[in-house]
């Protein structure tokens, strides 16, 4: 129904402004309608100003800019209706190591009341989860599981920080 | 609704069973050198919800997700996924539609028909109702099973608490839940930045899935 | 010429076998003429056996496996019709620590003859550039360049460490 | 054929005069955060190079090229980027196709036309050719200049050793030379894999230009 549709825009809107602000360490991120099309319906434009540049629209933003403003509008939807757990599979690969830190505080945050699964090469991510999987493949072509959890270290084998490799 | 476990067997370059518990929020990382399986393991928590399409798995059919083989193991018949929720009141609507399934299939059991199996259980999917019920599938109060297998013949089926079940059922139980194959909540590799990119209708119908 | 396309064929998918051992530390890669179309044109296919694993399209690789195979097909056919220079933008990326090690090496190689231009956030990456130059925005939205060079350093500013952040 | 230097002047963020040196061989690696105008310096590149769709550029139109301002500093009205090549087959061929040019134009000096700028420098262009011809230009033996630039107006013109050319000049130069906007030597970011996941034809057709 078109209110339920404009009333989660709006939502969402509120929580992008701030997701955006937060992962950028300032600025703000926009959703705006667009001209309706030929059938009446509006479909969506999305703007961005990174601290201290110019508004514009998001698809003249750098790599990781784009994948920083995408995890914001991701959290913002997020806020509105949660689910009960998020799979992020190397989010993190475009972004440089301030904006990897804002990333990880905001997600440790959320976790809370959703339970985040992050696959990711970047050590300062591995760094912020408390269990870890290392997935192996030391018989090619099988896929093993060795679980390293940081507090307690649940598997004698040494390989196991090999894996996180 | 809490996500408790993951179990793959089968499943792609998971030949053997394979256990992922989670403890229902916090952050949990899967690391391993490139090519290793992490990726699968995401394509097999979207195969279980309902992905039918095989280009999202990562495949060039869907028979590709089941074990293919190595240099020293032959390909396996058989992929299996399942997902272990918490959630109490998930957990009694699923009881509620096995019995609704269960009444339907002893009304039709005279009528059995060829019907393609991800519609409708037929009567011998009553009978195997009781085939391979996993002894392990002790639930504990609250909890609910949610599997996906797929056989080297092409057949497919949808298991509820390790009864066959039809794709359908496992939609509505999902329904207000925000939990589906294509849901913004699963980003898979290299596509965070689609949100953006994605044609301007295309964002409307992320933000109304949403509401 | 259709002589000259078999020959460069050829040739380039010898030099795609090596490049694609050495980027692996094993296996084999390799390009296979499809079947001709309507126009009698024969589409390349390209089929990938990473070390210990089964022969496969290409494109049912993982994610760092495709990113690894990419660079072989690109250092093949470099060696066949070298260029002036060569420039990778965040091609390391999915790649992990062995692959970025194997990675540079071949590059490091390759180098003596080409100018390469790799832009990278990974420090394993930039450890091996004799040559750094750090782009920073200190006044937001204006690029400057900082050059770092590793062995003797140009600039007096400690912000060029920074910039390479 | 080397890489000598990059000059950039008011492309994308880079509105101040900026300039990279390079040996000719060995490994440069370009560094710094997210958003600061490293990709902005391959864009640059491939644009001189004879770049033509906006979309590769990253910009809605052409004109997003040239430096549109911030909050502190008013957008300019020109955008030039200048790569300085050494080979001395290449600076000799360079020097006989502004010859040619020169030639040219003072036998059609009588007949100035209105064709498109990138197409044929007209008489005025020849004036012109005369006017912002970059003192700093002092070019070294075996050296040669390619250059473009891009006017608020729309106008864009293409420069070899500082004097006005046609793009075809610039591509006849370059043709044996493996040297153009799409070559397969520039990877831009995130377009490694297209390499592979191209259509079979398209992967053709790279082998083909290397050919
Ligand atoms: N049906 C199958 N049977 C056996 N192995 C398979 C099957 N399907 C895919 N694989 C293997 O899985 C591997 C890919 O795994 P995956 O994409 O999960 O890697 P990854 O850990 O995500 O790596 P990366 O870090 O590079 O993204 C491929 O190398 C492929 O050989
Ligand atoms: N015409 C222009 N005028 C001014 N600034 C511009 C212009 N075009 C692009 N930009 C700015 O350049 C920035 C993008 O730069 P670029 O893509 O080079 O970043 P990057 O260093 O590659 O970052 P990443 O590490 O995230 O890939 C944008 O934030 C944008 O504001
Ligand atoms: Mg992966
Ligand atoms: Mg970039």
């Amino acid at each position: 129904s078109r209110q339920k549709f404009e009333q989660a825009f709006r939502t969402i809107n509120e929580h992008f402004a701030q997701a955006f602000a937060t992962l950028f360490g300032g600025g703000t991120g926009e959703m705006r309608l667009a001209e309706p099309d030929s059938a009446g319906e509006c479909g969506i434009d999305i703007v961005a100003q990174p601290p201290g540049k110019r508004l514009q629209n998001v698809l003249l933003l750098s790599g990781g800019e784009k994948a920083l403003a995408a995890l914001a509008l991701l959290i913002a939807i997020f806020r509105y209706q949660p689910s009960p757990f998020c799979i992020l599979d190397e989010v993190d690969a475009p972004l440089d190591e301030a904006n990897i830190g804002r990333f990880t505080r905001l997600i440790a945050e959320m976790s809370d009341k959703t339970q985040f699964i992050i696959v990711t090469h970047n050590r300062r991510t591995m760094e912020m989860a408390p269990v870890l999987y290392g997935v192996t493949m030391q018989e090619p072509g099988v896929s093993k599981l060795v679980s390293v959890r940081w507090e307690q270290p649940q598997t004698s084998e040494p390989a196991a920080a090999q894996a996180a490799a | 609704l809490k996500l408790r476990k993951v179990d793959l067997l089968g499943f792609k370059s998971f030949c053997e069973r394979t256990t992922l518990t989670f403890s229902g929020n916090g952050v949990t990382c899967i690391v391993g050198p490139n090519g290793c399986g992490k990726s699968n393991i995401v394509d097999a928590i979207s195969w279980v919800l309902g992905e039918q399409s095989h280009k999202s798995l990562r495949a060039e059919r869907m028979a590709d997700c089941i074990f293919n083989g190595t240099q020293k193991r032959p390909p396996m018949g058989l992929a299996e996924v399942s997902l272990t929720l918490v959630d109490p009141e998930l957990a009694a609507a699923a009881e509620k539609v096995l019995a609704a399934t269960d009444a339907e299939a002893a009304a039709t059991a005279g009528e059995a028909s060829a019907a393609d199996p991800d519609e409708s259980p037929s009567a011998t999917d009553a009978a195997k109702r009781k085939g391979p019920v996993r002894h392990h599938l002790h639930l504990k109060p609250g909890e609910l099973v949610i599997g996906r297998r797929l056989y080297r013949s092409g057949q497919s089926e949808y298991l509820i608490n390790g009864r066959v079940a039809r794709l359908r059922d496992i939609q509505e139980l999902f329904m207000g839940v925000g939990l589906g194959p294509n849901s913004y909540a699963i980003i898979e590799q290299g596509r965070i930045g689609q949100i953006l990119s994605s044609k301007p209708l295309e964002r409307r119908a992320i933000i109304e899935e949403a509401a």
